[in-house]
């Protein structure tokens, strides 16, 4: 069990160096907090940003938090993968540099895997195999298929 | 196993007129006002896999998943979703698979797999098959994001476990 | 005691009621959960969308939800003022529909009182008077003066 | 009561050279990439008005607040606050009034009102003249807007009586 453990977390924390490195540049891993006691110590999440120090997880900034959050899911995801991801809203409080690096890493993920996203952002949108609409009518929510330049922002 | 058709009916914000959503397997994006019902898609999506709570469908009972325009609550909620089983990941004899759930306004459930009425322990057995659960860590809802990031070590621990 | 709280109450339902129909064209107010029983009982917070049904605070999108809190917010604030308002990102979730409304009643207090906000949107940027630009620059955070068409998204 | 003036020395990621903003007195409008710093800024103000919870200045104890560059942390960090008091809001015979807050490494605090040291507790009783607490509602930090959507009846009644 304590095997399964260690293997587990080391292919975790491997996928999620990979993915998090590909969205950022940065380096990310996870640690036991306590080494002497292996069997329960918790596990810390550590990244660290181009240009800053190592940190954990929970002390970095929002978007920040959100891209690293995006890799360890991902890198969770992929020891029992299932064949589509559904995500909502991501990138809110991500910036334009790491939505777009987000929408890049998707769009290839999105060859293999279907990729379902709710998302404000037209960076998004741009990228999107099939875009979908959502909206009120009379009280009722309908759906438009639609292309980026349908729906440019008025 | 990919979604291929998502069909709502009475759910949430959407009413008696049926919206039907045809996927591709590649990049989907879905966008639109504040309020117009996105996240209410993946509240079906997770609802006719089987979910339970009605926390995790942003409910405070589950008969409040069904449509009330105000002047009163529909009949019954009703969500069909078809999965690509072309590569019969899905124990069934059939390139597709759709599942159907319907919920009345006292909260029972109606479970049916290509139109056969089942019940859901059958429903989650068939879907596990293909790592597919309405809590699995693919189905990410909105603000759930930040959750993850602010996630003590010992809760960390527990996730690795799990999936180990 | 009863009594300022009853009129406390009434104040904010009304400024609330005010902000959220500036932004929204909606209704809103507060009401008691249970009218029998005034020294205890909890308050709800109810709006209504136009073209929607009322519903409770807690029921509606992430998005009407944070254009709601901060019409709730100012209400909350006007009854002691003070002479500044700090916002971090409060935009993340709104569209731009809301988030264009945000920035009018925004500019139209700021002839009143300071509002610092953060955001990472242009409509925001574009409102307004003072525009600060904050960035990592060898380790550390450094602040630029800008203007809108100097920070133009690449 | 406005704020004119904000300067900041080894708080956070703000390093050894000092940043200083001059603002308006109108809508102004902090922006940036993510980790940038923006919401230090924010930490900043609430830290000089003697904010004393290391959660709510998103750290884990006080002394995360000096600058540590990853070879090593700063002797300490420096916050000051320039307030206008031309309407004489503040009980001080000046039309401005700044306001410096200093940490160590071990967590220990300054504090200077126009350059004379003072205590935390005339700090505040200063502050409240004007309305003016580092957790009022008129600070809103990143990801809060959605707590006050999800507090629940009792909560929100606290509140209203907070405020009568
Ligand atoms: N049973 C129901 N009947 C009718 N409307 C409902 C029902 N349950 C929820 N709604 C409404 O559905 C609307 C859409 O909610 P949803 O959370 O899907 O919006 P969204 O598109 O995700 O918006 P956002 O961009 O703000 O996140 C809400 O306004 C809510 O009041
Ligand atoms: N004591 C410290 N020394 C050095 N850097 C620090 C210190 N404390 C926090 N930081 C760093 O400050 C950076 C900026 O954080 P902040 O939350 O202000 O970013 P932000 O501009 O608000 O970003 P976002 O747009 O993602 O919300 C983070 O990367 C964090 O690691
Ligand atoms: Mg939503
Ligand atoms: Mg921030």
């Amino acid at each position: 069990k304590l095997r399964a453990f260690f293997t587990t977390m080391e292919k975790v924390s491997e996928k999620f160096a990979a993915y998090f490195n590909r969205l950022t540049n940065g380096v990310a891993w996870l640690r036991l907090v306590d080494e002497t006691k292996p069997s329960d110590s918790g596990v810390e999440v550590i990244v660290q940003f181009p240009g800053k120090p190592q940190r954990s997880l929970r002390s970095v900034s929002g978007g920040e938090r959100s891209v690293a959050a995006v890799s360890l899911l991902m890198a969770l995801q992929g020891l029992t993968p299932a064949d589509f991801y559904i995500f909502d809203e991501v990138d809110a409080h991500m910036d334009v540099a790491y939505t777009v690096a987000l929408a890049e890493l998707l769009k290839e993920m999105s060859k293999k895997t279907q990729i379902i996203i709710v998302s404000l952002k037209d960076v998004l949108a741009e990228k999107a195999d099939q875009l979908i609409g959502v909206y009120i009518d009379r009280g009722e929510s309908r759906i438009i298929k639609t292309k980026l330049e349908d729906v440019a922002v008025d | 196993v990919y979604i291929k058709k998502l069909s709502l009916h009475g759910f949430k914000s959407f009413g008696q007129r049926k919206v039907t959503f045809e996927l591709l397997k590649g990049l989907i994006v879905i966008t639109g006002p504040n309020g117009g019902g996105k996240s209410n898609v993946l509240d079906a999506i997770r609802f006719v896999m089987g979910e339970l709570s009605p926390h995790a469908l942003r409910v405070g009972r589950l008969s409040e998943l069904v449509h009330d325009d105000g002047k009163g609550r529909a009949a019954y909620a009703r969500v069909s979703i078809t999965l690509d089983n072309s590569e019969k990941a899905l124990p069934i004899e059939a390139d597709e698979v759709t599942i159907t759930r319907k919920i009345y306004q006292n909260g029972e459930s109606e479970y049916y797999i290509n139109g056969r009425s089942a019940s859901r322990g059958e429903l989650l057995m068939l879907l596990s098959a293909a790592n597919i659960r309405s809590s699995g860590y693919n189905i990410l809802p909105q603000g759930a994001i930040l959750n993850i990031a602010e996630m003590n070590p010992d809760d960390m621990r527990k996730l690795i476990e799990d999936v180990a």
